[in-house]
């Protein structure tokens, strides 16, 4: 299952 | 035997040349720097932010020389229609993190 990325590092999301 | 590193050298130097480009800081480039980079590909925002999640490998919003060159190197599979895979595949993960 692919990790649903945190927005606090990921700044796409 | 060492797994070899799916990043060519000579695209090594080609993303290495860009990362110097956008002036890291202690050698690593913020996201709101590597954003607006992978944004110019034109690949929708939800391909960009599993990139991320994909390069950067220490999850730190950061992307050193090596994790930008992962990043670049999935955004160039994109672009060639390779889907971009859901975990970050063996011969992707730089030498330097394994």
């Amino acid at each position: 299952q692919f990790p649903t990325g945190s927005s606090s590092t990921n700044p796409f999301l | 035997a060492e797994l070899a590193w799916a990043v060519k050298s000579e695209d090594k130097a080609k993303y290495d040349a860009i990362f110097d480009s956008l002036s890291p800081v202690d050698g690593f480039l913020s996201g709101d720097k590597v954003k607006p980079v992978l944004l110019n590909s034109k690949l929708p925002v939800e391909i960009l932010g599993r990139v991320w999640e994909l390069s950067d490998i220490d999850h730190d919003g950061k992307l050193d020389r090596d994790e930008f060159a992962v990043a670049m190197f999935l955004v160039y599979c994109a672009l060639e229609k390779e889907p971009v895979p859901m975990s970050l595949p063996p011969a992707l993960v730089p030498p330097s993190k394994r």
